[in-house]
């Protein structure tokens, strides 16, 4: 990708990873749509052999296309075709070939080869480099144009433990079942127990509350933020007033001088007209004018052509009120500017009040250094966890939004069928972006300390997170809203790698633990047995058990409205967890940071203060919160836990909702 | 009419293999073959035990009643995000 890693502190930082011998050799996998080996991003200059354990092959390719960087490709379709039907090989390759983009983008995020001049028309140009540009890629097909099946990602989640992988990255979802019955899940605890760590996207969901998949505690949860980059273009009204969206637009421009403008609305005979659905627009009433559309129901990219069909010279893309501010990019294939939801809201009333309304599009490039980012990203899932509300999630937000990386060959930017334009890199947005960012972040961890556990690297990444800006202080902001975030919005916060690095402290989790946790939830034996594989597992009949004993690297506490008494009082309610925390840096002596507060909540450390005298030791504390009063259903409060020894910054984000 | 047919993904209890197989995977094709007809679409034996099939909802169930079966899951199609 180009930016992020100057925007993560990774540029010029690659000493901070020190190379432990190990870094080049740690395989992400990637299970996806699978990759276009053609890619400069798999150049392997430089890289030593492949390292003598690797099991992975390259099946469904010529030998040529794999090399030391992508070292391992396979396809997995069975259930696909089992359930679809056989495949349309004139339009799906029965390969690990990438038809589709996504695969490409996310593995190259990940690890991709520094790959120097990369841009998409000119936009977000700059060396192109994955977050672990040393590590290797295995990439498993498990997406197929009809969609991913469990059976599938199943049989490519065995090939990649079995074949080597130290990271699994999935950019997919399928909505938070029970864990016995998702997939993922499944297939992410048998992997954590061969110290595998797997990363997935929280969802695009957002910014409705409760609308995160992948939640399971051993699974790394990784959200969207934006970048410190923008590629603006300016509507410019009739009246002379103008406004600020974002264009990828990179075609013949419009004139200058401002030409007739449209809303679909009204040249439409649908009631949904405002969408600019296929079909819908009326071409007498569009043909040469600017025509705005309304987010919604179909693909941002297809409103474009729809418009650029029905005749029309320009789209102007506005956001509802789902989306806010949120200035997603796309490279519509004619001029176009997306428009958050105020700007367009003002370029609508214009169109309709005005007899003669005009406009054009004005594109002006690429934009850095924009402030303030990260912003939690609209569309990225939120919390809280449904599935176990005791366990917040998602764990870290990363960049996720106009993302630029390595794209396959068989599809356009836009991967609409209509087109044909064939690009090296993409612009494209989600936390299938934010996920790989984590999957490479990971892998260089794992690298540097090949001694951590997959929980261990996840508790660096998320206690060394930050939730405000750097300078002000200021809370991270939320695209939706404007306003401040939440940790059910970003959970610790943004990743900042370069202090992962170094945490001081660590949140330790094995599958012991895990296995409790299951047992906390009254999942039988049977059901255990599903998850966990080890026969050894069992829930202890003398033993109570507790969510919240779970050594997780946050906090979140649930408060049931239904214990107040009438008046609402409850008897002052409190909750006490127990963290063990362990040292994997110098001696030190770590103090509880300013006092803990959560609006409306007792926040009491016990000891305030853990002193350490080697590697490797563990200490315990507890933390008690007492709600004096009870809050009406639904009501949520927010704080923070930090832990300093005066060098780290140990951080833990607190949620307390009643329900 | 051929009842409808779904993918399911059976979990099985690998120590429950009865002591007459030498190889899981016999031992899940005959507990597939015990309920139905249907072709094996995978095994699995790495990150769980079991495998997965084209099941109607009947043979769905008679297989989640059978000894060392931990669980029965339908297939889920999973989004790219």
């Amino acid at each position: 990708t180009t930016r992020t890693p100057e925007f993560l502190g990774l540029a010029g930082n690659e000493g901070l990873f020190p190379q432990s011998g190990t870094k080049g050799d740690v395989v992400v996998g990637v299970l996806d749509t699978g990759v276009w080996p053609e890619s400069k991003s798999y150049d392997d200059a430089g890289l030593g052999e492949v390292p003598s354990s690797w099991k992975g092959a390259c099946t469904g390719f010529n030998s040529s296309s794999c090399n030391r960087k992508l070292i391992g490709a396979r396809f997995f379709n069975r259930g696909y075709e089992a359930a679809m039907g056989p495949m349309d090989s004139s339009r799906e390759s029965r390969s690990p070939r990438d038809d589709d983009g996504h695969g490409t983008h996310t593995s190259s995020t990940a690890a991709g080869a520094p790959v120097a001049g990369a841009n998409l028309f000119g936009f977000a140009s700059g060396t192109a480099r994955g977050m672990a540009p040393r590590a290797r890629v295995a990439v498993y097909k498990v997406c197929w144009l009809g969609g991913c099946f469990s059976s599938d990602i199943l049989a490519g989640m065995e090939a990649a433990v079995a074949d080597g992988c130290g990271v699994l990255s999935l950019s997919l979802g399928g909505g938070s079942a029970d864990y016995s019955r998702d997939s993922v899940a499944i297939g992410a605890f048998a992997a954590m127990e061969r110290d595998v760590l797997v990363s997935c996207s929280a969802g695009n969901a957002g910014p409705g509350s409760a609308t995160l998949s992948n939640v399971a505690p051993w699974i790394t949860t990784v959200g969207a933020g934006t970048l410190d980059r923008d590629f603006p273009a300016y509507v410019v009204l009739g009246n002379g007033k103008n406004y600020t969206g974002v264009s990828l637009y990179a075609g013949k421009p419009l004139p200058s001088t401002p030409i007739p403008i449209v809303y679909a609305a009204n040249a439409s005979n649908s009631t949904s007209g405002n969408l600019c659905m296929p079909g819908t627009l009326l071409p007498e009433k569009v043909s040469g004018k600017i025509v705005v559309c309304d987010r919604g129901i179909s693909a941002r990219v297809q409103k474009g052509f729809v418009v650029r069909d029905a005749g029309g010279a320009g789209m102007v893309l506005a956001n509802t009120a789902a989306n806010g501010q949120e200035l997603v990019a796309d490279a519509h294939l004619l001029p176009a500017a997306g428009v958050g939801e105020k700007e367009g809201s003002a370029i609508k009333s214009y169109v309709a009040s005005d007899p003669k309304p005009t406009a054009t599009i004005v594109v002006a490039g690429t934009q850095v250094d924009v402030h303030p980012s990260p912003l939690v990203a609209a569309f990225s899932s939120r919390g809280p966890n449904t599935v176990t509300p005791e366990i917040l999630k998602p764990d870290v937000i990363a960049p996720g939004v106009n993302i630029l990386a390595a794209w396959t060959g068989k599809a356009g930017p836009t991967g609409l069928a209509a087109d044909t334009r064939r690009v090296e890199f993409n612009i494209i947005s989600g936390t299938s972006m934010s996920c790989p960012h984590v999957s490479g972040l990971a892998a260089l961890l794992r690298g540097a300390r090949p001694e951590w556990s997959p929980a261990a690297v996840r508790s660096a990444l998320m206690s060394t997170a930050y939730s405000t800006y750097s300078g002000h202080g200021a809370p991270i902001l939320d695209a939706a809203t404007g306003a401040a975030a939440t940790p059910f919005d970003y959970g610790a916060g943004h990743v900042d790698p370069t202090r992962a690095v170094e945490p001081g402290l660590v949140y330790d989790l094995g599958a012991r633990d895990y296995v409790d946790f299951l047992c906390a939830l009254k999942y039988t034996p049977a059901m255990i047995a599903a998850l966990a594989r080890g026969k050894s597992y069992a829930c202890a009949e003398n033993k109570t058990y507790s969510v919240s004993s779970l050594n997780y690297p946050s906090f979140s506490v649930v408060y049931s409205t239904a214990n107040s008494d009438a008046a609402g009082s409850a008897a002052a309610t409190t909750v006490t967890h127990t963290r063990t925390v362990t040292n994997v840096g110098a001696a030190g002596t770590y103090k509880v940071d300013t006092p803990v507060s959560v609006p409306g909540v007792t926040v009491d450390v016990k000891p305030t203060e853990l002193a350490f005298s080697v590697a490797g030791e563990k200490k315990s504390y507890t933390v008690s919160f007492t709600a004096a009063k009870s809050q009406p259903s639904g009501t949520a409060a927010f704080g923070r836990l930090v832990w300093s020894d005066g060098k780290h910054t140990v951080a833990s984000p607190i949620a307390v909702t009643w329900t | 009419t051929e009842e409808l047919r779904a993918t399911y993904i059976v979990h099985m209890a690998k120590s429950a293999m009865p002591a007459g197989y030498t190889e899981h995977g016999e031992w899940y094709g005959a507990s597939l073959r015990s309920v139905s007809g249907a072709k094996m679409i995978y095994t699995y034996d790495t990150l769980l035990h079991g495998f997965s099939a084209r099941l109607t909802e009947r043979e769905a169930g008679d297989m989640a009643a059978m000894d060392g079966v931990l669980a029965v899951n339908p297939e889920t199609r999973y989004q790219l995000h």
